[in-house]
C-alpha cells in the first residue's frame, strides 16, 4: 500500500494517540 | 461540581458542544480524574490507564498528549484544559485546529519544525508499541518518501506551511484527530442525565 511508507500514516495508528480509548467503556 | 455559568462558559468558548454536552464530559472526566488519585484533576498516570488500560510504562505520544493538554503546566489537566482540548477532535472542529494540534503534537522538542530525527523517533515508538519489527534501512526508506513528499523545500525538517500542504494532500494522516463519538457525547454518557442541572 502506498500508506505503507507514509511515516505519519504509521505513527497516527500508535495507540497513545488514539483517544477514542478514552471513550471505551 | 461545576456551576451552570461555568458549563455555559465551558460550552460557548469550545463552539462545538452544547452545555449538556460539557456536563456530559463532565461525567467521562471525573471517572478518569479519580481513577488513581482521588483528587478531581487528570494525572498523566490517570491518561495512561484510560487510553492503554494499564498505568504503567512510558509512551511517546502519551507524553506529548498529556503535554498539549495540560495548557498550564502544572502536570495535571484541568477540567476546563480538557474540554479545549477535546473540542479540537470534534468532527465540527475547524480543520485549521486539527492540523495546528497534529502539528505541535509531533512537534516533540517544539522548535517549529517537525524535524527528520523526531519522526524517525515516532516511528521506532510506533512499531516498538505494535511489536512491528522493521530493518534500520526499511525506517530510512519510510522517512525518505515522507520527506520526499512533505518537506518540499528540502532542509530536512517538516515546517508548519508544509505540514498543512501535506495534509490536505494526505488527509488520512489526521484522521484520528477527529473522534465521531464527540458527536454524540451525551448518548455516550446518559449517567450525566441524573446529574444534569440543564432542564429542557
Amino acid at each position: 500500500k502506498p500508506e505503507s511508507m507514509n511515516a505519519f500514516a504509521l505513527i497516527s495508528r500508535s495507540q497513545g494517540f488514539n483517544l477514542g480509548n478514552l471513550f471505551e467503556k | 461540581r461545576l456551576t451552570f455559568r461555568e458549563l455555559a462558559d465551558l460550552a460557548d468558548e469550545s463552539r462545538c458542544f452544547s452545555v449538556n454536552e460539557v456536563e456530559a464530559l463532565y461525567e467521562l472526566y471525573k471517572k478518569i480524574s479519580c481513577s488513581i488519585i482521588d483528587d478531581g484533576l487528570i494525572h498523566k498516570e490517570e491518561l495512561q490507564l484510560a487510553l492503554f488500560r494499564t498505568p504503567a510504562g512510558k509512551n511517546l505520544f502519551l507524553d506529548r498528549v498529556f503535554d498539549l493538554f495540560d495548557e498550564k503546566k502544572n502536570s495535571v489537566i484541568e477540567f476546563e484544559e480538557f474540554i479545549h482540548s477535546i473540542s479540537v477532535f470534534h468532527p465540527n472542529a475547524p480543520l485549521e485546529d486539527k492540523i495546528d494540534f497534529s502539528f505541535r503534537l509531533y512537534d516533540l522538542r517544539q522548535t517549529g519544525f517537525i524535524e527528520r530525527e523526531e519522526v524517525k523517533q515516532m516511528v521506532v515508538a510506533t512499531l516498538l508499541e505494535s511489536e512491528v519489527q522493521l530493518s534500520d534501512d526499511l525506517v530510512e526508506a519510510i522517512l525518505d518518501k515522507t520527506f520526499e513528499d512533505a518537506d518540499t523545500d528540502k532542509d530536512n525538517r517538516i515546517s508548519k506551511e508544509e505540514w498543512k500542504a501535506f495534509v490536505l494532500k494526505h488527509p488520512s494522516v489526521i484522521k484520528k484527530m477527529t473522534l465521531p463519538t464527540l458527536k454524540d457525547t451525551t448518548a455516550a454518557f446518559p449517567s450525566f442525565v441524573f446529574n444534569t442541572q440543564v432542564e429542557d
